[in-house]
């Protein structure tokens, strides 16, 4: 089974 | 004041094209060196990177840097009242910026359509993008990448990106039945548009939405090359370089459980 990642899990907030 | 001319204004038109399914609303920020946007689509899975450098307007005119907040639908929209050799023109008053101006001018400068677009307030995440060593590097025909995307979605939703040495392979498993394709690494001297380039530090396998991939191939009007950079467990960059600028999407990838 795989899960979808986000984005926002690897590139921080500004 | 901002004003930035672009000759080529077919390019804005397929740019658009390019952005316009992922993100809905996104703030055009322009400076001194040009016009950047960056958004994430409404499920932060994927996002989008785009710059237009200054140099390729003419003129380009910007006193100090301030944010368009866009309904990309909505200039889609103006977008298509311009011709594909139309010259386009951006222009917006910094100090009651609720509006974007464009007009549009035929090559022979004898038709000229104006239009105005209302300006909305976007606040939007804007995230940093590390510096990335990738494992991978592939540069190879926009087309084909398009193709090969569009002939594995009729198998799965996913596809599993290999690169390993001299070849890239992209596998789907579905209900349905399995397919693959593998690219050779290949020079042509005479047509470098048509080969397949890959850079390999390290083996790489990640898996990722072809729905999305499939989103980021309306960028393949803008180049004929697109550059695949990958690293283990990073987001995949998807990138066509323009001659002014560049439009980059990121994707998340799926990771097993």
């Amino acid at each position: 089974n795989l899960t979808q990642t986000s984005i926002d899990n690897f590139f921080g907030r500004t | 004041m901002f004003e930035a001319r672009l000759i080529q204004g077919g390019l804005l038109k397929k740019l658009l094209e390019s952005v316009k399914e992922l993100v809905t609303d996104a703030n055009f920020d322009c400076s001194e060196s040009g016009i950047a946007l960056q958004a994430m689509d409404n499920s932060h899975v994927a996002l989008v990177s785009l710059l237009l450098r200054s140099e390729g307007f003419d003129p380009y005119r910007c006193d100090r840097g301030f944010s368009l907040g866009v309904n990309l639908n909505s200039l889609n929209k103006i977008l298509k009242c311009a011709g594909n050799d139309d010259i386009i023109t951006l222009r917006a008053d910094d100090n009651s910026a609720d509006s974007l101006s464009l007009s549009f001018e035929n090559p022979n400068n004898d038709r000229i359509g104006e239009y105005e677009l209302k300006l909305m307030d976007i606040d939007q995440e804007h995230l940093s993008i590390p510096e990335t060593d990738y494992d991978a590097t592939i540069i190879m025909p926009s087309a084909e990448f398009q193709r090969i995307c569009r002939d594995l979605t009729v198998v799965s939703e996913s596809v599993t990106i290999d690169v390993s040495k001299d070849t890239i392979k992209f596998t789907a498993e579905g209900e349905l039945g399995s397919g693959n394709i593998k690219l050779k690494s290949t020079s042509s001297i005479d047509k470098p548009e048509e080969s397949v380039n890959i850079e390999l530090g390290q083996d790489v396998s990640l898996q990722f939405s072809l729905k999305y991939l499939m989103n980021f191939t309306k960028g393949t009007p803008l180049s004929e090359q697109v550059i695949l950079c990958l690293s283990e467990k990073m987001p995949l960059l998807v990138e066509y370089k323009m001659d002014i600028g560049y439009i980059r999407y990121y994707l998340a990838p799926k990771i097993g459980d």
